[in-house]
């Protein structure tokens, strides 16, 4: 499955 | 957030005061070389400043936020020491590597791989490359000189262990949420790689309380 990137990373 | 990446934020933050000490430290003692790559400390406030773009669209949480902010402005208060308070200590005949090349290779590759070609993706993108190769001149002053100062050592090796975390912290997101992000990963095990050579000597011979010295 892809998944959207979160970008939720520093 | 799982533990790993929470220590690898807390590591980057203990690698910045660590700079900021070192700095500190040189100034006291005077005409010394601080022997800190400028070009390094440039490239990561480029970073930062092109990756947090999204600082005030996206919040994430006060903890994301808070970093961001952190990052972009000590980056941005290291470079200002460097360039006008402690411009003495810089020495720049040491800091010789070519950082034109890695900030336009980072920016060639960051317009052909990206997940969408919008400023702030490129942009972003470009951040993420250009970071996987910040840490060079830093490095390539260390191999000229030779040798390091402990505590320039220990600024490395929190700096390193940053990165060895963050490795980590993925593979575990993949495996509990299904977290993918080939562009980071792919930088990340490339910026990491890059400090392969220094966590050898650093093990070896700094925590056996010798100097830092390349054979």
């Amino acid at each position: 499955p892809r998944q959207r990137i979160k970008k939720d990373e520093l | 957030m799982n533990l790993f990446r929470l220590v690898a934020d807390l590591m980057h933050l203990v690698s910045i005061f660590i700079l900021l000490l070192k700095m500190q430290k040189t100034r006291s003692v005077a005409g010394r070389c601080s022997r800190i790559s400028f070009k390094t400390q440039a490239l990561y406030a480029t970073v930062f400043l092109t990756r947090y773009t999204d600082l005030f669209a996206n919040f994430q949480s006060l903890y994301n936020t808070t970093m961001k902010v952190f990052f972009i402005a000590s980056s941005l208060y290291i470079v200002f020491l460097m360039k006008f308070k402690f411009k003495a200590t810089n020495d720049p005949r040491l800091d010789t590597f070519k950082a034109q090349y890695v900030v336009g290779g980072a920016a060639a590759l960051a317009l052909i791989v990206n997940y969408a070609f919008t400023v702030q993706e490129v942009l972003w993108t470009f951040s993420i490359y250009l970071e996987a190769v910040a840490i060079l001149p830093q490095l390539f002053m260390l191999t000229k000189t030779g040798e390091a100062e402990v505590i320039t050592t220990h600024y490395l090796f929190a700096l390193g262990t940053y990165r060895g975390l963050y490795l980590v912290n993925w593979i575990y997101r993949y495996w509990t949420e299904y977290y993918v992000d080939w562009i980071v990963w792919i930088a990340g095990a490339v910026q990491t790689g890059l400090y392969c050579d220094f966590f050898y000597i650093y093990f070896t011979k700094v925590l056996k309380g010798a100097k830092f010295e390349l054979p």
